[in-house]
């Protein structure tokens, strides 16, 4: 990637679309303008708010050959499709679109969604990138519109400028610091299973862990699934080879890799009642395919067959699984059993006999 | 009399042209836009090309082979490769 330094000084960006193309409803033109605008706001602290008049900081026109009093000229059908300025006042900022060009929602023609992310890119302080994967890769190239169009590229690039989370400091963030994985203090958001792999998340990272050859990759989380916030509180594998994630009272679905649509939704969709404000931990036994769901000291038991909460719940975690007396940060199921994380501590238990069969510290399955 | 037509002189010169077309467009160095005009950059169109084919991953000879003519005939962005 490339970018143009200074981005904008602030987070908070209106934007203007000064006219319509006639190949496209209006309505579909205001949707993808916004849609474009949400693929960089998902990933960085960025709000994009809709004007109508005057001037917006992001000005959004049609025109042909030359338009305006911009400094460079369309040339006709094909070419050159759009353009856009970096950051700045005057044309700074502004995104243009070649009227001759055909705009459609779909894959005939250019796709404006498509188009205007990239250029929205550029208007954010984004250069191309000659990542052919990447959303800024100069050249057009058609990818299904419920695809996510980021690459860890794009990513990498704009929270190189503007940081990730929206509670991200207005200045450029410092590069983050990596938790030491094999300090005597590691601890862990979530753990989930991903078929032969256990998958440790904690903070913007996750670790992909292979126990049978003991090999270990970190990944930004933002790189597999750039639509998941960071500081994930819960995952589980379920038994339709899906797994979920939980922060706060959402939770996102991801099937092979891909986020299924109409996530985040809220917890309790699931069964829990509105007072139940976060997960700590979860994991599926698939021995019986039934969910535990831990918050607190208590424990709720969902069942991924009839996918309903079970009734009677919430218990105390003590009485299902004795000795396990702290609060659950992380659990995951591996081989039949049961490992329970808190804090640097995990128990292995075994869920069948009832009973913890040793301690041991968070990071063993980091060949430390 | 007849006129003798040349297509692969037309056609050269066509080529040449988009390329050069392409280059000043993508690879010359631009000013801060809100200053109309471009400063085009010195360096030869030989250079240009091959910092063009760089960028694309294509191999880098300096000439228009086919492969690179490829590449400048796609629909693109009109914001330059280098230089912002």
């Amino acid at each position: 990637y490339g970018f143009t330094l200074p981005g904008w000084k602030k987070t908070k960006l209106t934007y203007r679309i000064v006219n319509h193309t006639p190949d496209m409803s209006k309505e579909d033109v205001d949707k993808a303008i916004q849609k474009a605008f949400k693929v960089w706001s998902t990933v960085t602290p960025l709000i994009f708010i809709r004007i109508h008049e005057g001037i917006a900081d992001i000005m959004i026109a049609f025109g042909t050959k030359a338009h305006g009093h911009c400094p460079r000229y369309f040339d006709g059908p094909l070419g050159v499709l759009a353009h856009a300025f970096p950051p700045g006042n005057g044309f700074g900022g502004d995104v243009h679109f070649d009227e001759d060009e055909d705009w459609t929602t779909g894959s005939a023609g250019f796709n404006l969604f498509l188009v205007a992310a990239h250029e929205f890119g550029h208007a954010l302080g984004l250069s191309h990138s000659n990542d052919q994967r990447a959303l800024m890769f100069p050249n057009y190239a058609y990818i299904s519109p419920s695809e996510f169009p980021l690459s860890s590229d794009d990513i990498s690039g704009i929270q190189s400028i503007y940081g990730s989370s929206p509670n991200a400091p207005d200045k450029r963030p410092t590069t983050p610091t990596l938790p030491k994985t094999c300090g005597p203090q590691m601890s862990f958001d979530a753990i989930t299973t991903l078929r032969r792999e256990v998958i440790f998340l904690k903070g913007r990272h996750l670790w992909r862990v292979y126990p049978d050859n003991s090999a270990v990759e970190r990944e930004l989380i933002s790189t597999f699934w750039p639509t998941l916030p960071p500081g994930i509180e819960a995952a589980y594998e379920n038994t339709k080879d899906q797994i979920l994630f939980f922060k706060g009272n959402k939770f996102w679905v991801i099937s092979g890799y891909q986020v299924l649509l109409g996530y985040p939704k809220n917890i309790n969709t699931l069964g829990f009642p509105k007072g139940v404000k976060k997960i700590d931990a979860a994991v599926c036994n698939k021995n019986t395919g039934k969910t535990d769901f831990f918050t607190g000291n208590k424990y709720w038991r969902f069942d991924e067959n009839s996918q309903s909460m079970e009734e009677g719940y919430p218990r105390q975690t003590v009485d299902e699984f004795p000795g396990i007396i702290q609060k659950v940060d992380a659990v995951f199921q591996q081989k039949g059993l049961f490992y329970f994380f808190h804090g640097p501590k995990q128990w292995e238990f075994d869920p069948t006999a009832k009973k913890i069969i040793r301690k041991i510290k968070s990071n063993s399955w980091f060949n430390c | 009399n007849t006129l003798v037509i040349h297509p692969e002189k037309d056609n050269n010169e066509e080529e040449a042209k988009l390329v050069q077309d392409y280059l000043n467009k993508y690879y010359a160095v631009e000013p801060d836009p809100n200053q109309l005009g471009w400063k085009i950059n010195a360096e030869s169109t030989a250079e240009k090309l091959k910092k063009m084919q760089q960028f694309f991953g294509l191999k880098v000879t300096g000439k228009p082979d086919t492969e690179t003519l490829e590449i400048m005939k796609k629909p693109r962005c009109g914001v330059p490769d280098v230089g912002l």
